[in-house]
Parts: structure tokens; sequence; C-alpha cells
């Protein structure tokens, strides 16, 4: 029932060619509002399955209700920007292990990242570019850099990474302006 | 001002002292091409079809008013980040046009992020802005295309095969979809140039050894097909959105490369999905 609503929403997205820019504006946004209501039930479906695969309530995480991210495309994300802890579930839809690329706005100027079976994973902090700062849909969000790491995922199934700001010195890169602005 | 190398184990990537792309190399069969990388745009063109003038680009047509794209003179400015995981070299070529090129540690692409608008319209000229890459392929005007999201189908420029065209929009006339993938081929070096993007685009060769796709459009004019309004979305602060997207940049050998490109292609359409929260848990408390 509850994904019933994405569903539906992409069926009339499709039937019409929605998001092309082939319709009124205000028709535009309405296909946005019905896509964005469809993702939302369907983020509270996966919230409940994960909720299943993980241990019981009274042992702890099952607890927890996971948040997802739908702008860490421009480095937004609530969750990531304002906690020195989180933790980092990644589901992988597809029927094999793949190793993916995970890019985390944060505030903080080093972090420690832990795989499932408790190993430091290697991370890199990346600068956020000028740009990215002044996108609109930001407005209120503060992260300064990207945390980068790479994960793996078995197929059909799921990895937790426990990441933690630590003091350590900024583990940033070197950089360097290879022309200035005329 | 120096010369800078982006490299992993599977392709390297010179830039010249501008921070201008230079040369794309594939380290396993080690040939190279020549390789350039901007960001242009058409002025879209103006008319009143309603009332029976030219027809205007809009969001059903595509005509740029020209055949050649306004550009810039190069990146204004740019800026390397070298670390253990990833290398990135930021590039501005104006204010609402920029872009990272970008390279993870043994990953067997180069990741072009390019990010743009808000499209001024203050000089009343709507804007078609492409990404575009100059390789020095012998394409001999054939590009590929995957088309329809199945297979990937041949298209020769200013050409169709079931009939005798008449080419008048040498730009627009040589548009295809593009729904994840277009390639180029050199026979005569078996190399294949191929991009692969994170959305349906539209995406074009309109010169051997080229490849442009359209990633944002800003249009003044309604084009008589049914909307009844221009496709100008302003945003919520009246500027012009921005728009951010990926692709994907690979060079190998034409026999060697469906390999990457089929196997990406489905890594990148069900891509793992993330999901967070707080715990002030320790590790061995929460495994």
């Amino acid at each position: 029932i509850n994904i019933q609503v994405l569903k539906e929403a992409m069926g009339v997205a499709q039937h019409h060619d929605a998001v092309s820019g082939t319709e009124k504006q205000q028709v535009a946004y309405d296909y946005a509002l019905r896509l964005a209501n469809g993702r939302n039930e369907c983020q509270k479906v996966m919230n409940d399955a994960m909720r299943k695969l993980l241990p019981k309530e009274k042992e702890g995480p099952a607890a927890m209700e996971m948040k997802y991210c739908d702008l860490l495309n421009i480095s937004a994300c609530t969750l990531t920007e304002q906690n020195k802890e989180f933790v980092m579930i990644v589901y992988n839809p597809l029927g094999r292990t793949v190793k993916h690329w995970v890019r985390l706005p944060v505030i903080g100027s080093a972090y420690s990242v832990l795989d499932p079976s408790g190993n430091t994973v290697e991370t890199q902090m990346v600068p956020l570019t000028k740009r990215t700062t002044v996108i609109p849909e930001r407005k209120g969000h503060i992260a300064t850099s990207e945390l980068v790491f790479q994960v793996q995922i078995p197929a059909l199934g799921f990895s937790t990474y426990m990441v933690k700001m630590t003091q350590g010195k900024k583990k940033l890169t070197k950089s360097s302006n290879i022309r200035g602005f005329v | 001002g120096e010369p800078f190398v982006m490299k992993n184990k599977h392709m390297s990537l010179k830039f010249d002292g501008k921070g201008n792309w230079e040369k794309l190399t594939d380290l396993h069969s080690k040939k190279s091409i020549n390789v350039t990388n901007d960001i242009v745009y058409y002025n879209g063109m103006p008319g009143n079809c309603s009332k029976g003038e030219f027809q205007p680009s809009g969001a059903y047509i595509f005509r740029p008013n020209g055949t050649s794209p306004q550009k810039w003179t190069g990146p204004s400015s740019a800026m390397s980040i070298v670390g253990p995981l990833v290398d990135e070299v930021h590039m501005e070529f104006s204010p609402w046009a920029t872009q990272v090129t970008r390279q993870y540690k043994d990953e067997p692409y180069v990741e072009v992020e390019w990010t743009v608008g808000p499209i001024p319209v203050q000089d009343k000229l709507g804007k078609e802005v492409v990404v575009r890459f100059e390789t020095g392929l012998n394409t001999d005007t054939y590009f590929y295309t995957d088309a329809n999201g199945r297979e990937i189908l041949r298209r020769v420029r200013d050409y169709r095969e079931t009939w005798d065209l008449n080419q008048t929009e040498p730009v627009a006339g040589n548009y295809y979809p593009v729904n994840s993938r277009i390639f180029l081929r050199d026979e005569g070096t078996g190399m294949q140039f191929t991009v692969m993007t994170d959305r349906s685009q539209g995406g074009a060769s309109i010169h051997d050894g080229e490849v442009e796709l359209m990633v944002h459009r800003r249009l003044l004019y309604d084009d008589c097909k049914g909307v009844g309004e221009p496709m100008n979305e302003t945003g919520a602060d009246q500027q012009g959105l921005i728009i951010r997207g990926k692709m994907y940049l690979h060079l190998g050998q034409t026999l060697d490369t469906a390999k990457f490109h089929r196997d990406f292609g489905l890594k990148k359409y069900m891509a793992p999905i993330p999901a967070f929260s707080e715990t002030n848990m320790k590790y061995q408390e929460y495994s």
C-alpha cells in the first residue's frame, strides 16, 4: 500500500513526460510534489524493513530511526553535519557485491570510520567548492567539507559503518591554485 | 602554472598550466588521445510562432540561433586537490558554469561533476548549456548512443538511414536522445571514448571526435507546441535554477569497453542507498 504512492506518481509522470519541461510550471510543481510524497512513503517502507533485519529493539540499534539524505548531491545532510557520531547503513539493490564511494557533508576536520568488522577505513577530507556553498537549496546547511571513503556491500544486503569525529590533525590533502581568477 | 597529471592504474589525464584538459591515456593499452573539455552554450532562437514568425527554441523544440556555441576562454580559475583516495580539479568557466574533474583510486573512469546556473537572461537571450569534449579521435561522422535505453544505435551526422535528409538544422538536427551513454570510436586506432550520464540528456557529435551533452536550458519564448509558456523556471529565489550532475568518462580499446560500460551502467542505475542514524554507542555495543 505504501509503495503504491510512488508507483502512481511515477505512472502519472511517465505518461505525461513530466520533469522534461513540457508542462506549465504549476503542473511541474505538482509532479514534483507527487514524486516527493511517493519517495517519502518508500523511505518509511525501507525503515520498516531495516528494523526487521536489525536486532530486537531492547538489544539496541533497532530503536534507531534511519534518516535518508536526499540532498547529498549538493552536500547537504542535517544528520551528518550536526552529529559528532553517527551510523551509516548502505543498502545494495544489486544481486552481487559492490564497492561504492561515499561523500558525506561534515563540519569537522577529521573523522574515524569503522567498517562492519570494526576495522578502520581509509578516509579523505575534501573541501566543498565555492559554488556548492551558494546553492539556494543548501540554505541552513553548514558543511564545509566532504568525508570521502569507500564502502563494500553484499548482494541484496547492507553494510553498517560507524563514523566519529576525532581530534586528529586535519587530514586534508594537498591543494594548489593552478591559476588565479582574472 | 605547471602542467598537472591526474592518474591511477587505469587512466591518466593531463592538464596544462591553465587548468585545461590536454591528454587522456589508457594505461592498459598505453594509447593516448588529445582531449579538451569545456562548458559552452547556444543562444536559443527567439520568435513569436503564434504570429507566424520564426519557430523559437522552447520546451519541445531545440533550435539554437547559430551553429557555433558561445564560449568563455577556458577556465578562469582552477584548483587541484590531491589525496590518497581521490584527486580533483575544480574549474570555473564562468560564475554560473563550474566543474569538478575527479578520479578515484583504482576506478577505471574519470568523473565530471558539472554545476550550471542560474543562467543569466538579462540580455534577453535564452540559453542552452552543453558540456563538451573534443578528442583527437577520427570518427568519420559516426557516433553511438543508447537511444531507447536498450540497444546501442550508430548515428551518422547529417544522415538518416531510411530517407533522404535535407539538413536545415546543423546542430539540433544531429542531436539524439542519450539515456545513459554516448561514445565515439576510432576504427583506425581501435580506441573508444565513452561518456556515461546520470540522467537522460540530449547529445550529439557535431564535429568528428567531438561529443556534447545538453545539461541545462532556460528559454524566453513558448515554442507553440502546447505548453503555452516559456521554459523559464526561476526557482525559489527567482534567480533561475542551479543544476548539478555527473558524467563518467572512459577511454579504452573498442573490443574491451562494453565490459566496462555494461557493468558500470547497471551499478549507477541501481546505486547503493545510504541511510543514517544518530548514535553514541561504541562499536562493540553496536555490533
